[in-house]
C-alpha cells in the first residue's frame, strides 16, 4: 500500500466523520443532501459484500466496516432523529436519473458477469455520480454552509489521491482496474468546479 | 480482461 492509498483512506474517513459531527453537534442537517448520503450507503453496501467472501487485510474489513456503519448512521440521522431539520423540499434530484444508467451500465460493462462482480461494478459507477444530488442541492440553494464545503473537499482529496495512486500503482504494480480508473477520472471531474469555488470563495 | 480480480482497495 503507497502513501497516496492511504491519505486517500484518510481523507475519504475525514470527510465522512466531519459530516457526521457536524450533524450531531449542530443537532441539524440543513444543506445536507439525504439522497446523496443514501446513495453512499447503497455504494459500500454492494461494494463490500466481499466482506463475507473475500479477506484481504484486518485494515480493509476495519476500514470498510465503518464506512458502512457511518454511512448508516449518517441516512438515520437526516432521515430519522433530525428529520425535521432535514431540507427534502431543495434535495429535489431525480435519483432514477442516476440509478437506472448506472444499473444498466454495471450489467454492460464489468470484469465478470456473476452477482458479486456486478454489484461491485454498480458501487463503483454509483460512486462516481453519487455526489450529484449534493451539488445539485448546492447550486439550487446557492449557499453551503463552511463545514458542508470542508466535507467536500476532503472528499475531492480522497478522490485525486485516488488517482494519485492507481498512477504509482501502475508504474510499480503494473496493476490497473479499467472500470475504477474510468469512473474515478470522471468521478474527480465533478469536483474540479466545487474546487474551483472552494479556493476562489476561500480568498473573499 | 482481468478476470478474478481482487478488489483490494476501498
Amino acid at each position: 500500500m503507497n502513501i497516496f492509498r492511504i491519505l486517500g483512506d484518510v481523507s475519504h474517513l475525514l470527510a465522512i466523520i466531519i459530516l457526521l459531527l457536524k450533524i450531531v453537534k449542530s443537532k441539524s442537517c440543513a444543506g445536507i443532501s439525504g439522497k446523496s448520503q443514501i446513495l453512499f450507503a447503497l455504494v459500500f453496501t454492494t461494494r463490500y459484500l466481499d466482506l463475507f467472501t473475500n479477506f484481504i487485510s484486518v485494515y480493509n474489513t476495519v476500514m470498510k466496516v465503518v464506512f458502512l456503519v457511518c454511512a448508516y448512521i449518517t441516512v438515520y440521522m437526516i432521515y430519522v432523529k433530525f428529520r425535521k431539520t432535514f431540507d427534502s423540499e431543495n434535495d429535489s434530484f431525480r435519483l432514477e436519473f442516476l440509478l437506472v444508467p448506472v444499473t444498466g451500465l454495471s450489467f454492460l460493462e464489468n470484469h465478470s458477469f456473476t452477482p458479486l462482480e456486478i454489484l461491485w461494478t454498480f458501487s463503483i459507477y454509483l460512486e462516481s455520480v453519487a455526489i450529484l444530488p449534493q451539488l445539485f442541492m448546492i447550486s439550487k440553494t446557492g449557499e453551503a454552509e463552511t463545514i458542508t464545503t470542508h466535507y467536500l473537499f476532503f472528499l475531492g482529496l480522497y478522490r485525486a489521491l485516488y488517482i494519485a495512486n492507481w498512477v504509482w500503482r501502475y508504474h510499480t504494480e503494473n496493476f490497473y482496474d479499467q472500470i475504477a480508473v474510468v469512473s474515478g477520472v470522471v468521478q474527480t471531474i465533478f469536483y474540479c468546479d466545487f474546487f474551483y469555488l472552494y479556493v476562489t470563495k476561500g480568498r473573499q | 480482461s482481468q478476470k478474478g480480480l481482487k478488489h483490494d482497495e476501498l
